[in-house]
Order: structure tokens, then C-alpha cells, then sequence
């Protein structure tokens, strides 16, 4: 460390360089790299072999590798950016780089767009917004009579459905998450802010001169 | 009886499976 004209972040076998993905991304390079510790305790988790499967992201997010989720099943495809059934590196980063809380507004919506979006339509309809809440009264254990669920979605698409097709499409769905703001609070990790912080044994390893980067 | 607040949007937001932050809790 302290070389001024040092640029060389350590290199990953078989992953993106850190300096390429920070340059792409709200993260410095350090950033990334305390990323990687994260990725790695991850990836490692059930089968070590640098990439995260679902099992091991399940594992990661409930404690526990036999819980499914249709929501983190969702998250899980949508960070599968190359359709290979696991998450790698680069694919990790980028994602993540959508809850970074300097991420743009238009990046956060398109990402809950896609994740509502479950059969990729290009519409969320509501057969589908029925399954999610659904599948959330039951991850609850919270139980509401079939006409109150009937209900909610009749005044969730008078809100948000403004043409009355029955289905919410991407201007709508920017309009109606502008009105509820409280709908992106997931799309924003404050984690993200001071990753370096979070995962402080990443910073006695650092080869990464960030005046430097 | 419904809470006039609530959209489908607001409660599905609140699924366990959306929280990442979980992800940085060892």
C-alpha cells in the first residue's frame, strides 16, 4: 500500500478484474474487492466453486438452504444476468450496484419492474401481483378472506393501472412507484454505502492504492 | 377490514425474499 502510481488490484481467477467492474459501477475499486470477501463467503457456502448457486443464495438470505422463496427466487434470476443457473462475479457486482443508494431512480424501477415482471411480458399483470401476495400472505403466516384480497387488487389496479387494461405497464409502473415511494425502499442497501466498513478484514488485505484508483 | 393505505405493491415489499440486506448479516 502507499504507492502512488500503483493501480493493481489483486486478480481473481476466473472473475472480472475489480478496477473494469469499478469503473462500471457506483463502487471504488476497494469497494469491490471487500465485495469479493462477501461473494466468496457466499459462493462457498455449499459448493466451492466460485459461483453462488441458488441454495447457496437462499442459504445466505434465510440462514437456511431448504427455505423457498418465490421473492428471492426472483431476486436470484434477475442476478443471473447470463442464464447460467448461478451467479458469478461480475454478475453479483453489477446487480448490487442497482441497491448502491447513489443508483438512479430509472435503474431501481426497471429493476422492480423486472422482478414484479415474473412471467416477462412486459406487463405486470394481475394474475401475477395475486401470486406474489399470495405467496407473501403465507411467508407471513398472515391469512386475509379471499374478498379482502380481491380487494387490495382492485384498488392497487385502480391506482396503478391508469388506461384500465388490466395489466401495469413500465410508464405506468414509473408513475405509480413516483406517487409510492416507499415501493423502492427495498431497491436501496445503506450497506452498500460503506461495504469497506462492513467487511473490515478485507482492508488489512487491500493491494489497492485508492488515491491511486 | 382493509387498511385504506395498503396497496399489494406495499405488503409484497415487505417479503423476507426482497430484504438483501440479510446478504451482509453474518
Amino acid at each position: 500500500m502507499g504507492c502512488l502510481h500503483s493501480t493493481a488490484a489483486r486478480e481473481y481467477p476466473g472473475h472480472e478484474n475489480p478496477v473494469k467492474l469499478a469503473s462500471e459501477t457506483a463502487f471504488s475499486v476497494s469497494e469491490v474487492e471487500a465485495l469479493y470477501e462477501l461473494f466468496k463467503s457466499i459462493s462457498c457456502s455449499v459448493v466451492d466453486d466460485g459461483l453462488i448457486n441458488k441454495e447457496e443464495f437462499q442459504l445466505a438470505l434465510f440462514k437456511n438452504r431448504k427455505k423457498e422463496n418465490l421473492f428471492a427466487n426472483r431476486i436470484f434470476d434477475l442476478f443471473d444476468v447470463k442464464r447460467k443457473g448461478v451467479i458469478d462475479f461480475g454478475d453479483f457486482v453489477r446487480s448490487l450496484n442497482v441497491f448502491h443508494p447513489n443508483a438512479s431512480l430509472e435503474e431501481k424501477t426497471d429493476f422492480t419492474f423486472r422482478l414484479y415482471d415474473m412471467d416477462c411480458t412486459g406487463y405486470i399483470e394481475r394474475q401475477e401481483v395475486k401470486q406474489m401476495l399470495i405467496a407473501l400472505l403465507c411467508e407471513s403466516e398472515m391469512k386475509l378472506a379471499d374478498d379482502t384480497i380481491e380487494v387490495i387488487l382492485d384498488q392497487t389496479f385502480e391506482d396503478a393501472d391508469v388506461d384500465g387494461d388490466g395489466k401495469i405497464g413500465k410508464t405506468e409502473w414509473s408513475d405509480f412507484v413516483i406517487k409510492n415511494p416507499s415501493l423502492l425502499k427495498i431497491m436501496t442497501l445503506p450497506y452498500l454505502r460503506d461495504i469497506t466498513t462492513t467487511f473490515p478484514s478485507f482492508v488489512f488485505n487491500s493491494e489497492v492504492d485508492e488515491i491511486a484508483t | 377490514k382493509t387498511p385504506v393505505t395498503m396497496n399489494a405493491f406495499e405488503l409484497i415489499s415487505t417479503s423476507q425474499g426482497l430484504n438483501l440486506g440479510s446478504l451482509f448479516e453474518k
